[in-house]
């Protein structure tokens, strides 16, 4: 998972989120109750509740919009861009805009609310019967008022169960009629209308008048989507016209001919070629709950993952039973914790025989005695570390910076070169490491210091030691000679830097995490990538170079470029 | 036998995407999703290649790393995804 730069992240628990507008291809309580089910998704695993406004300004505020939409990224049309949304902060920040260009679904093809009839306003179900004959979008057949109706099970005939489907002549959304169906014909700037237009508007939304003259009354509203409407091109909302001419050929159904995207698309008047009337055919849409669920993540502080099963991968995938990947999970819980309200899940893998368990499934026995035995090297007691161009490795170990050095140590116990004690013979202390070692870092959680040189790392708990065991067992790469860097990120992770990558160790499992390696430049812009060491110190993060560092404040901005002599150890 | 349809792609009014080539589409993504063009002390220029753009592409989605625009990686920027930027910038 990834964070926003600086961890961008509501302070509140409580986060307010108002809908501005709706989707006209979904009923409005649908679309309510997909966006409520989206912010459960995140409120289950954190102690953030989420409650909505209906004025004024909320933390989040959702809306529906075309192209330009009033932000500096426009949307793209059918697929393509489906949804955005800002890391928390004030004004736009937190904000998730929907691209209305898509067909707004649960996923799997229309999702149609009824209205009136005698089914409690149940979805439609397709296919039904009716009369004998199968039906796989709603009809006007059996009506002489053309309201569109369906089934709410699969037989009519038998269970005479139905209600209405969405159209213009049973209701409008928004606007400022109260929901009144639209009143054909109507009256718009001196032009009489027969259906809703998308004329006077330059967002390409269809309306209508409530009454039979708009000019004199000003009463409007925008039309609902019939499920067998057109989803953008020229005709939005238009049924598709079989048969059509296209190019003189004659078509009964919808086609991809004419397009290099392999998009269906139908004529909805009897010629293309004369009228050029076109729109795409309604396909199985893209789940407004999946989709809403990711924007969400980003308003909560959460940037994309690069696993593929994570909702916060970039990517759109439908899924028929959602559930929150781990890498998401760990990525908001690192902005917010875990909610306390929440029992640990039960694990639904199968559980793994009785064995070691990756902690303790050392390749060595622990022993007080060293397995390797130390390189002597002769620790030179008045050697000065003010006079060392550079370290071997530098890390705090319970709260004191350490510089190593050719197999001794100095440890820093004040705030400047006087508080310098050392040197002290590392082999004193962990006698199992050889004399040069690139990396260390002291697990917060587990008190536990681990030592990484070349290919080959030792873990230290108090005297005993691990190790030494190769960082393949790790899951880094075996073309990897060596780690130069480690730093503590959260709880029981810390990053491993080598070269211009970096990855991520899952100290608890023992193992590096999915998704890596990244590009430490991607993340860590502007340091060094052939920094020779990286360590965390007071909330800071260093990249050395030689005698320099580069020094990382928690927004990921460099703050500081520095000598380790003068600036950090404060010598002379 | 079928004989073969030959396709004639139009262009139709209101159609907000164009036919463009994968070339333009690459460009097009590792631009819009900051791939390209990564902002340095300097000030905006292109300071990777092309080459090492779409390795970071294919990284950043699970693709192998090749580094060519191939077929595999053109059908990734083809599918529908969120429009907030992978590379911060």
């Amino acid at each position: 998972y990834q964070t926003f730069d600086g961890d961008l992240k509501w302070n509140n628990k409580d986060v307010t989120y108002r809908i501005l507008n709706y989707s006209p291809d979904m009923e409005s309580s649908l679309i309510d109750d997909a966006f409520a089910r989206a912010f459960k998704v995140w409120s289950e695993v954190t102690p953030l509740t989420f409650t909505r406004l209906y004025d004024g300004t909320a933390d989040i505020m959702i809306s529906f919009g075309k192209a330009n939409h009033g932000d500096p990224y426009p949307f793209d049309g059918k697929d393509g861009l489906l949804a955005h949304a800002y890391p928390p902060g004030e004004g736009m920040q937190g904000d998730a805009h929907f691209d209305d260009d898509e067909f707004w679904t649960l996923g799997t093809g229309p999702a149609v609310k009824t209205r009136y009839g005698n089914s409690d306003g149940a979805m439609c179900h397709f296919p039904y019967t009716f009369d004998g004959k199968t039906y796989t979008t709603c009809t006007t057949e059996g009506r002489t008022d053309d309201l569109p109706w369906c089934s709410t099970t699969a037989d009519y005939d038998n269970d005479k169960k139905f209600g209405f489907c969405p159209s213009e002549l049973l209701y409008t959304i928004g606007g400022n009629s109260n929901g009144a169906e639209c009143v054909f014909p109507f009256v718009f700037l001196g032009e009489t209308y027969n259906g809703c237009t998308t004329e006077g508007r330059s967002d390409g939304y269809r309306w209508c008048a409530t009454t039979n003259n708009f000019d004199q009354d000003k009463q409007f509203g925008f039309c609902p989507s019939r499920d067998t409407a057109v989803i953008g091109g020229n005709s939005e909302g238009e049924p598709c016209h079989f048969p059509f001419t296209f190019l003189e050929n004659t078509y009964t159904s919808c086609t991809s001919e004419g397009r290099s995207d392999g998009k269906l698309w139908c004529g909805t008047t009897a010629s293309y070629d004369k009228d050029q009337k076109w729109g795409f055919c309604a396909d199985r849409g893209y789940s407004l709950f999946l989709v809403a669920a990711h924007e969400f993540g980003h308003a909560l502080g959460l940037d994309h993952s690069n696993i593929q099963d994570a909702l916060m991968y970039p990517m759109y995938k439908y899924v028929e039973t959602f559930s929150l990947h781990e890498d998401d999970v760990e990525g908001i819980q690192y902005l917010y914790g875990p909610n306390p309200d929440t029992k640990p899940p039960k694990p639904t893998t199968t559980p793994s025989p009785p064995g070691p368990t990756p902690e303790t499934e050392p390749t060595e026995e622990p022993t007080r005695k060293p397995t390797i035995p130390t390189t002597p090297h002769p620790v030179d007691p008045s050697a000065d570390a003010c006079q060392m161009e550079m370290f071997d490795a530098i890390t705090e170990i319970q709260g004191k910076l350490h510089f190593f050095k050719d197999g001794q140590y100095w440890k820093m116990t004040g705030k400047d070169h006087k508080g310098l004690k050392g040197p002290y013979p590392m082999a004193d202390m962990w006698p199992a490491l050889p004399a040069v070692i690139d990396t260390t870092f002291e697990d917060h959680l587990t008190k536990k210091i681990y030592f990484f040189s070349g290919t080959r790392f030792w873990v230290y708990t108090g005297q005993n030691v691990l190790g030494p065991r190769t960082i393949e067992k790790l899951g880094l790469p075996s073309t990897l000679s060596r780690v130069e860097g480690a730093v503590q990120r959260g709880k029981g992770k810390v990053l491993l830097f080598s070269g211009e990558n970096y990855w991520r160790l899952d100290v608890k499992a023992q193992i590096i995490d999915k998704g890596y390696p990244r590009y430490t430049d991607l993340v860590f812009g502007g340091v060094p990538t052939d920094a020779h060491d990286v360590f965390l110190y007071k909330g800071h993060t260093y990249f050395c170079r030689g005698r320099f560092y580069w020094r990382m404040n928690s927004r990921r901005q460099v703050d500081r470029v520095g000598y380790v002599k003068y600036d950090v150890m404060k010598c002379p | 036998w079928c004989k073969p349809l030959k396709s004639v792609f139009v262009t139709f009014p209101g159609d907000v995407i164009k036919n463009m080539t994968n070339k333009e589409l690459a460009e097009q993504y590792l631009k819009r999703f900051g791939y390209l063009n990564v902002m340095q002390k300097t000030g905006l220029q292109p300071a990777v290649s092309a080459s090492k753009a779409l390795k970071r592409m294919q990284r950043q989605m699970g693709l192998e790393e090749t580094g060519r625009l191939d077929e595999t990686t053109i059908d990734a920027m083809k599918q529908p995804r969120c429009g907030v930027v992978d590379v911060r910038n």
